[in-house]
This record gives structure tokens, C-alpha cells and sequence, in this order.
């Protein structure tokens, strides 16, 4: 649950960069989509 | 050293070692995935005139996702 | 030359499935994909030709949170993931604000480990 935590987290940064870059929001549950995703890849 | 020891956690055996170069590699390729998901995310709210991207943006975009890394 | 049919099935399947020019059905094709972070590698073709049925990976996407039966060969790892998060994603659909997932690990971030 760490490791997730810590990805989840990251994730939630880089998420936040291609917001400002995109001029978009990201949902919370679509972050948490995203970072499932990245820890079971 | 979190990507390490995720890695960690799905070897078989142990006593496996991971080289830093490795390391270096599969972390920068999990920040292009992360950036490369929420890119397409994006995408795909944008393409519904939307200025939020939702958990159904990314279960579109889900499956291509998955095919190409 | 037939695969593996018999020459009365080959030729039943001739006469009622064979799919015919007359049917108008167009040709099915898979749209190429698109790296967005890396936006200058690749054009897309302009060779995708209009008339053809643009094949959807997410259009049955609702059914897509449950493996279905296979025979012989099983579902691969990586598909087994992907269900899983799309079933994830089906309990998350209607959460408005707070998000579960988060507030379920959350207490276990460390910021050592970032």
C-alpha cells in the first residue's frame, strides 16, 4: 500500500504538469484510474 | 528506489538484481506512460468539449493504452 | 485452401456467409494510434480511408470488466489487468468528489518515498 501510496502520488504530480499544459482538470478518480494502471504496468 | 522495489515485489527470486541503468530506464518509461495516459486522457475530454478530464476518458482510452506499451 | 472445411461447408459458407461486395460493407480497419508526448515522431496517415468502418476498442467497453470463457488459451496477464482496473473503474464511475481509492491509501503516503 507504501509503494502504491508513493505512485499515486507521483502519478497526482505528473498528472498535474499535463494539466497546466493541456489547460485541463483531472478528476481525482480519473488520477486514481491512472495510477493503477502505472503500478500493475 | 520506490520503482525498485516494486520491481522487487514481482520477481520470482530474490536474490534478482536490478542494474541502475535499468532502474533509470523502467522509471523514465513508467513517467512517459503516466504522461502519455494523461495526455490521451485529455484528449479524449477535449474531443467532448469537456475541460475536465473523468474516469470514463480514461477507461476510453484504456485498451489502446495498454496495446501500445 | 479451404480451411479445413469440407468441400459441401466451404460451399454452404460460400453461398450464405460469404460476405459480397454487394453487401456494402466496408473495410474494417483498426485507426492507427497516436503517442501524444510524442507529438512530432509520427503523421497520421492521411491514407485512412473515410468509407472504412473505424473499428473502436472502447465501444464495448461495459462488458469489458469481466474475462469471458476462452478455450485452449487463457487470458494473458496483462489483460487480466486490464479488466481489473476496468472494473475498478465501473465501482468509481459515480463517486463525485472524494475518490475511494485515494482516501483508502492515503494514510499509507510516506513522503520519504517520493
Amino acid at each position: 500500500q507504501r509503494l502504491k501510496a508513493a505512485v499515486h502520488y507521483t502519478v497526482g504530480c505528473l498528472s498535474q504538469e499535463v494539466a497546466e499544459d493541456k489547460e485541463i482538470q483531472f478528476s481525482k478518480q480519473s488520477i486514481a484510474a491512472i495510477s493503477e494502471i502505472t503500478f500493475r504496468q | 528506489e520506490t520503482v525498485n522495489k516494486i520491481l522487487h515485489l514481482h520477481f520470482r527470486d530474490d536474490k534478482t538484481k536490478i542494474s541502475s541503468d535499468a532502474l533509470l530506464l523502467m522509471a523514465e518509461m513508467l513517467k512517459v506512460f503516466v504522461r502519455e495516459a494523461a495526455a490521451r486522457g485529455a484528449r479524449q475530454a477535449q474531443a467532448e468539449d469537456l475541460d475536465r478530464v473523468d474516469i470514463e476518458h480514461v477507461e476510453k482510452v484504456l485498451p489502446q493504452l495498454l496495446l501500445d506499451f | 485452401e479451404n480451411w479445413c472445411l469440407t468441400s459441401e461447408e466451404f460451399e454452404e459458407w460460400s453461398r450464405i456467409y460469404k460476405l459480397k461486395e454487394s453487401d456494402g460493407v466496408k473495410e474494417p480497419i483498426l485507426p492507427q494510434s497516436h503517442f501524444e508526448t510524442l507529438e512530432n515522431m509520427e503523421e497520421i496517415a492521411a491514407s485512412q480511408a473515410e468509407d472504412a468502418h473505424k473499428l473502436s476498442l472502447s465501444e464495448w467497453r461495459l462488458w469489458q470488466n469481466r474475462p469471458f470463457p476462452t478455450h485452449l488459451v487463457d487470458h494473458s496477464a496483462r489483460c487480466f489487468h486490464f479488466i481489473d482496473v476496468m472494473e475498478m473503474i465501473e465501482l468509481m464511475r459515480h463517486e463525485e468528489g472524494d475518490c475511494s481509492y485515494e482516501l483508502e491509501i492515503q494514510p499509507y503516503l510516506n513522503m520519504n518515498d517520493i
